[in-house]
């Protein structure tokens, strides 16, 4: 599964995952 | 906690002992934020129990273009919410032991 990053200039990194399965509640 | 329709979850087993540890963080319910939320994934990132403030870190991810502004407090206290229940859950587990 995709997962993509993205860093702050303070430098913190953010990993953008899937959302756990069956963790949505309106999609 | 409130429901404020951002979830936020450890993102690895507390140990009790580090005091940086991996948070996950997900919009459960898109109605309740005034913003759009960019991503439909799930945002993992690190925390310092002792030393962050979760406001700075959902600043941080309006910043990242994450989220909208006015949606920063409402990320800013979910995480504040998931931190001082983790930060509990470990003085409950210090007493036990003690």
């Amino acid at each position: 599964s995709a997962t993509s990053q993205v860093v702050h200039s303070a430098g913190r990194r953010f990993i953008v995952s899937p959302v756990p399965e069956g963790r949505l509640k309106d999609q | 906690a409130e429901d404020t329709g951002v979830r936020v979850e450890l993102a690895e087993e507390d140990d009790g002992k580090k005091p940086t540890i991996a948070l996950k963080l997900w919009v459960e319910d898109h109605k309740k934020l005034k913003g759009k939320y960019k991503e439909s994934g799930a945002i993992e990132f690190t925390f310092d129990l002792e030393k962050e403030v979760p406001e700075v870190v959902a600043q941080e991810m309006v910043e990242s273009g994450f989220f909208q502004e006015s949606d920063a407090k409402t990320v800013g206290k979910s995480i504040r919410d998931r931190v001082a229940l983790i930060k509990w859950r470990r003085g409950r587990t210090a007493a036990i032991v003690a």
